[in-house]
């Protein structure tokens, strides 16, 4: 995350490849299921074997004694509607959920996000020298409508995704940061309003960063873990 | 520091059957390591079932080369068989080789070590020397290596030619595929057994990467270095190459053209030849022939099959998808997900109004071309939908008995899949795409919620 802090983010999944390198984030959903984006993953049917979601810490490297580190295997994808760019993950075992790891509420099928929300972004991704490598960073963001954000991308952004504005400084997601969470805070919850996916420059000031618009895919988020 | 498992050559979920063999065979109760310590304090023992289940060791007096003995798949016994007389090649000068060649390397049958005729000698078999039926061996310590006396009257004896574990087998490209029967390194260490966690810690444990066989303690490459390596056993010495011979004409092993791909990548995009260049977010990438700004092993040279060309996104290591060393001093590798996933989808034929709810074609495969499950059935998975409360759910054909937006689905036959999308296209326009409105107010039950940290109670 380009231009955050560190900060607090207990949904915010580390995603871990064989050697246990965080390679994307991702959002705890259920607490054996988590959203993230296709991109981060080979196939559809890929094998899972060696792969784990890290839960419960705020470092990227974190020591075996970290007291709130979960380990959980990954055992199960499945790839999103067509077009969707969109995968949900299996967790082997249900996360224990405390004050370290919870969930992050769905919102309604087809729920607009006001322009002005304010949201956050969350990952362990690059900050391109703004901030700790190291830890967990939270950077705030505002939604804004889809054709303001067209404006400027002319006509590019899709029903299925969704803008924020754009700061005059660099703020937004980087490398390492695809898969994760844009919250926005709503009805006193957090809500999973949008999946961080690659953008063609990281935090461009001036440009809106689009992200994966997840009311579009409640009713099939709901009805994977209805039918696995 | 040296396991006695090292001797041994292992088959998880095996059972070695034989007719000598009885099923009430003597079990001791100990660890697996003690198990082959004691197998090999005992010469006629050449190999053992462990049964991790009860901690049971059952010591065999036979191995897989052994006439009449069979290799059945059994979940509750792991076989260790003595390498030497499992391994197709030969230690130093293969004194201990104890393997069924029985063929001079001139092609003449090898005369039983028993017999006297045609050619008379002063060998008599038993369990120590290991001459055994008309096996080659190297009683005297040739320095050719294990020998026989020959069926052919005109030549009292011959060497069999049987090569060294080192020469037996070469690899190509990084050595990624060397499946080989090394077990020491270039400086002449013994390597560690992958299985076990000692002296050094390390994350390949064979049964997170199944498929980089990594077998007992043999050399390999599982993490894409240059070539095959293992951690060895002097603890002061983490890891070293193997010295292996690298094939003739490695250039050949290059993906056939048919599988590379150029505008968008399949799978992990190992075969990704394209020309893109930056990072997702429009980083340029570093040469791979550079060393700065960033140092790295992945020199072109000795990655010859993975087309390292230029500063061109590729996956030499098997990470999730191309990647290259960035042109920025503070970011050092980074993926190109900007490069399109080719699509998988198989060729669509036939086509569905609205949602498709009122689809009754029958297609019966899904967009990645799986199988799909017939509606009546109860594996691989349990359906909720069946055809006794919707009627319309005829054999294994698409349909859309939830009324899902995106169209007819189907419960699939691959047990990782539960359900997908079908391999249909909307008859018209895409799928009808819902409008977004703004809900009235929510309430949201267990999810959300944090513990927000106050600043100004913080030290």
């Amino acid at each position: 995350v380009v231009g955050g802090r560190p900060g607090n983010s207990p949904w915010t999944v580390s995603l871990r490849n064989r050697q246990g390198q965080h390679f994307c984030g991702g959002s705890l959903v259920k607490d054996q299921w988590v959203v993230s984006a296709l991109q981060c993953f080979s196939s559809c049917r890929g094998p899972l074997t060696g792969y784990e979601a890290w839960l419960g810490t705020l470092f990227k490297d974190p020591q075996p004694s970290d007291p709130g580190l979960q380990k959980i295997p990954l055992i199960q994808m499945v790839c999103g509607p067509p077009g969707s760019q969109l995968v949900m993950i299996k967790l082997e075992r249900p996360a224990v959920l405390n004050n370290r790891v919870a969930l992050i509420c769905l919102p309604p099928e087809n729920y607009l996000v006001p322009g002005q929300t304010q949201c956050e972004i969350a990952g362990w991704g690059e900050t391109n020298g703004t901030g700790n490598n190291t830890v967990l960073n939270v950077a705030q963001l505002r939604v804004i409508a889809n054709e303001e954000c067209n404006i400027k991308h002319r006509g590019k952004v899709k029903n299925n995704e969704l803008c924020t504005m754009s700061p005059m400084v660099p703020v937004g997601a980087c490398e390492g940061d695809h898969g994760g969470p844009l919250a926005c805070f709503t009805h006193d919850c957090w809500v999973l309003e949008g999946i961080i996916i690659p953008n063609r420059v990281c935090a461009r000031p001036g440009w809106p960063a689009i992200f994966l618009r997840v009311s579009m895919y409640v009713d099939w988020i709901n009805k994977v873990i209805k039918l696995s | 520091i040296r396991s006695p498992l090292n001797d041994f050559q292992s088959l998880t979920a095996t059972e070695l059957r034989h007719p000598s063999y009885q099923s009430d065979n003597q079990e001791r109760l100990m660890d697996v390591e003690e198990c082959a310590q004691l197998c090999n304090q005992l010469l006629d023992c050449r190999a053992f079932h462990y049964i991790p289940r009860n901690q049971g060791c059952q010591l065999l007096s036979w191995t897989q080369h052994s006439a009449q003995a069979q290799l059945q798949k059994n979940v509750l016994y792991d076989l260790y068989q003595k390498k030497d007389y499992v391994r197709d090649c030969i230690v130093n000068n293969g004194l201990n080789y104890r393997g069924t060649v029985a063929v001079t390397a001139g092609g003449i049958t090898c005369q039983h070590w028993n017999h006297k005729f045609p050619a008379d000698h002063k060998y008599i078999p038993d369990s120590r020397n290991g001459l055994e039926k008309n096996y080659c061996r190297n009683p005297d310590s040739d320095q050719q290596g294990p020998w026989c006396y020959t069926t052919n009257p005109e030549i009292r004896y011959q060497t069999c030619g049987i090569k060294t574990c080192q020469e037996a087998t070469c690899f190509t490209c990084n050595g990624e595929d060397y499946q080989g029967s090394l077990d020491y390194t270039e400086s002449g260490l013994e390597c560690q057994r992958w299985d076990l966690q000692y002296p050094h810690k390390h994350p390949y444990k064979p049964n997170k990467y199944p498929d980089k066989n990594l077998d007992d303690n043999y050399c390999r490459n599982p993490d894409n270095s240059e070539r095959p390596w293992c951690y060895t056993t002097n603890p002061l010495q983490e890891r070293e190459f193997c010295s292996i011979p690298r094939c003739p004409s490695t250039r050949q092993q290059q993906p056939p053209p048919k599988h590379t791909t150029h505008n968008c990548f399949k799978g992990k995009g190992e075969n990704y030849r394209g020309t893109a260049n930056t990072t997702a977010t429009g980083i340029p990438c570093q040469r791979w022939d550079a060393q700065t700004p960033h140092q790295h092993h992945f020199l072109p040279e000795n990655y010859e099959c993975k087309d390292l060309r230029e500063n061109y996104c590729r996956n030499p290591d098997g990470s999730e998808a191309p990647w290259c060393f960035t042109s920025r001093l503070g970011m050092r590798v980074a993926f190109c997900f900007q490069i399109k996933r080719c699509t998988d989808d198989i060729k669509v034929e036939d086509c569905y109004y609205e949602n498709g709810e009122q689809y009754r074609g029958s297609v019966s495969k899904t967009r990645k071309g799986i199988v799909c499950q017939h509606w009546s059935q109860k594996t691989p998975h349990k359906p909720q939908f069946t055809p006794t409360t919707y009627p319309w759910l005829e054999e294994n054909f698409c349909r859309n008995p939830d009324g899902d937006k995106y169209g007819p689905w189907c419960y699939t036959t691959d047990p990782g899949t539960p359900f997908d999308y079908c391999a249909l296209k909307p008859c018209r326009s895409g799928p009808k795409s819902s409008n977004l409105e703004t809900s009235d107010p929510v309430l949201f039950e267990e999810c959300g919620k944090r513990e927000e940290r106050r600043s100004r109670m913080l030290r």
